[in-house]
């Protein structure tokens, strides 16, 4: 499942029974090119770089294994340590809050994930504190609708944080609860102050960072503020349906120590998958 | 002194490090600085002058020079025929609907006649927004029904603005992803209708390799007149904005740099430029 120029590296140490540090440096600079060109960030690029150059010197192949099939394999494995931590998705009574940049796919991801809900068997609903964007009420709701999901929200108001308070309040008997906030980054003070605030209110079970698949360097500083603000515990990554490769996505499982919940692949509410590590590090190379 | 690859190679290294953590894509990082490598070996420099300053100079020069030289909607608008017609292209969630709105509005300023069209019948609270939007600005919005044929809105727009002499009709359109065959020949067929005078793409400035790909898409599937980065206030660099450029081969007119009606600013390279470079 490697792209073609990584297949041509790994042919340079087949035939070889010591490990050729020339071939590996070649075939390092090859797994470089394919993952900063799938937004992989430059520093995590470097430590995966020089981790595998390491390994494929110090350690030796395991009895049986060709030098190609072990520096394939810490390849493999090392692309496999980005992926973060396996999360599951329980089936229990849990409130969900969403946040990420403006754009990311939240309120989409939202109808998404009450969907995924729904279809295992749960009573969900789902909350609006999404107070500033023209028409979010009305387009959650409407996804909604799709759906037959109740959505909470309160027009005209601008208390995002006293919404949140009265939805779960009046919501208190459905299993999962989802909360769509409004898009915000990492240098809007107002804005991180007021997803603290959700969350401490919200006493959310899951904080999750919904990321455009396409979001490139900026990815690591912005998920390390999320982070910083409300302990993120897991990734979606929206839009991989678009050619995007989803490198920065890595940098906000690195920076969140999570991983990746979900990947939300088009515009209906059908389109949400859980995380396939071995599809995505194919992506990711090709 | 001539100038060795050898002495330039770490300098290069170096600037290749500040272009990738950037955002400007691998593609375009490679091409530019392999330009600027095969620009300076075999040239002179003085005793005095370092092969990093010398470096770093070529790149400034480069850059400029991808970057363009902006564009002046004002000056356009004020020498075209009436209505320039304006169609605002991009992939979902770049910030289309509030750079529309954000452009009218801008206009409005400078003392042009504005109406938009709600190019969006598709997505859920997409004509809503809009309608927000332009009721915040003062402007006109042309609207359908949800799920309607998004060409007949902008058909209709452009004859209001004839028939009541506005100067400039913006189509806002539906996000769509390059890989979508039947979405791309919609808006193909929403250009035929409207004809427009620009093309403008809009995608955000901290979009990264995937900036290249679909920048290409639409320029070659729809075409592009010039381009609109938004959301350059998430402490972006710009990166993007050599990567676009670079691309497409056409002047960037904005910067989106927030979600108010003001928060947009002509491009100057300039700008960016001193931003990657210091
Ligand atoms: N093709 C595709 N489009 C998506 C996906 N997820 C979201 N979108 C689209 O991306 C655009 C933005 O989605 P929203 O759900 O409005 O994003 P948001 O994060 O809520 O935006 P803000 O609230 O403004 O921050 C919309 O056009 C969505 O239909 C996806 O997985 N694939
Ligand atoms: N911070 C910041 N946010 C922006 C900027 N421009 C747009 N946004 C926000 O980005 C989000 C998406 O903007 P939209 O205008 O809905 O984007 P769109 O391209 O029309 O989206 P679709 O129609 O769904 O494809 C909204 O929350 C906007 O307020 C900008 O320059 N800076
Ligand atoms: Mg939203
Ligand atoms: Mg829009």
């Amino acid at each position: 499942h490697l792209g073609a120029s990584l297949k041509d590296a790994l042919k340079k140490l087949a035939g070889k029974t010591v490990v050729d540090r020339a071939a590996v440096e070649e075939l390092v600079r090859d797994l470089q090119r394919a993952l900063l060109g799938a937004d992989v960030n430059v520093r995590l690029v470097k430590g995966l770089s020089e981790a595998i150059r390491t390994r494929s010197v110090d350690e030796q192949p395991p009895k049986g294994m060709s030098v190609r099939e072990h520096v394939l394999r810490i390849v493999y494995q090392e692309l496999i340590r980005l992926m973060g931590s396996t999360t599951d998705v329980s089936l229990q009574h849990q409130r969900i809050l969403l946040a990420g940049l403006q754009g990311s796919g939240k309120t989409t991801t939202t109808a998404k994930l009450a969907r995924y809900f729904q279809r295992k068997g749960m009573k969900v609903a789902v909350i609006c504190a999404d107070t500033f964007r023209p028409g979010a009420l009305d387009q959650l709701s409407t996804l909604c609708q799709q759906i037959g999901v109740t959505c909470y929200g309160e027009p005209g108001k601008e208390d995002a944080v006293a919404i949140v308070k009265k939805g779960l309040a009046k919501l208190s008997g459905t299993e999962v609860v989802i909360i769509d906030t409004q898009g915000r980054h990492a240098l809007e003070k107002t804005l991180i102050d007021e997803i603290i605030q959700i969350n401490t209110v919200s006493k959310a079970d899951h904080r999750w960072l919904v990321i455009d698949a396409a979001l490139g360097q900026q990815a690591s500083e912005q998920a390390r503020r999320f982070h910083e603000a409300i302990d993120i515990d897991g990734v979606i990554i929206t839009k991989m349906d678009g050619t995007a490769k989803g490198g920065g996505a890595l940098s906000a499982v690195s920076e969140t120590r999570s991983g990746i919940v979900f990947i939300g692949a088009g515009e209906t509410i059908e389109d949400l998958e859980r995380f396939d590590p071995d599809s995505f590090i194919s992506r990711l190379l090709g | 002194l001539v100038v060795g690859e050898k002495e330039i190679r770490a300098p290069l290294q170096e600037l290749e490090m500040v272009l990738l953590e950037n955002d400007v894509a691998l593609p375009v990082t490679d091409e530019i600085l392999r330009a600027v490598r095969e620009r300076l070996v075999g040239t002179h420099r003085r005793v005095g002058e370092s092969p990093d300053l010398l470096v770093r100079k070529a790149l400034r020069e480069s850059l400029l020079q991808v970057l363009g030289k902006g564009f002046d909607l004002l000056e356009y608008c004020n020498g075209h025929k009436k209505p320039v017609r304006i169609l605002f292209t991009g992939v979902n969630g770049t910030g289309k609907t509030t750079t529309v709105a954000k452009v009218g509005h801008y206009l409005k300023e400078h003392g042009c006649s504005v109406v938009i069209a709600s190019g969006d019948t598709f997505r859920a609270g997409a004509l809503e927004q809009l309608a927000i939007h332009a009721e915040r600005v003062g402007i006109r919005v042309i609207q359908h029904q949800q799920g309607g044929d998004p060409s007949a809105v902008l058909y209709d727009a452009v004859e209001y603005a004839g028939a009541h002499g506005v100067d400039v009709v913006l189509a806002d359109s539906a996000g769509r992803f390059h890989n979508r065959v039947n979405l791309m020949n919609q808006l193909e067929k929403m250009k035929r209708v409207m004809d427009p005078d620009l093309v403008v793409y809009v995608d955000e400035a901290v979009a990264g390799n995937d900036a290249v790909i679909r920048a290409q898409e639409f320029a070659e599937l729809v075409g592009t007149d010039a381009v609109i980065l938004t959301k350059a206030d998430m402490d972006s660099r710009g990166g993007a904005a050599v990567s676009v450029a670079h691309t497409v081969g056409k002047p960037i007119m904005f910067l989106g740099t927030g979600q108010g009606y003001s928060d947009i600013l002509p491009f100057t390279p300039e700008l960016v430029v001193s931003e990657l470079l210091g």
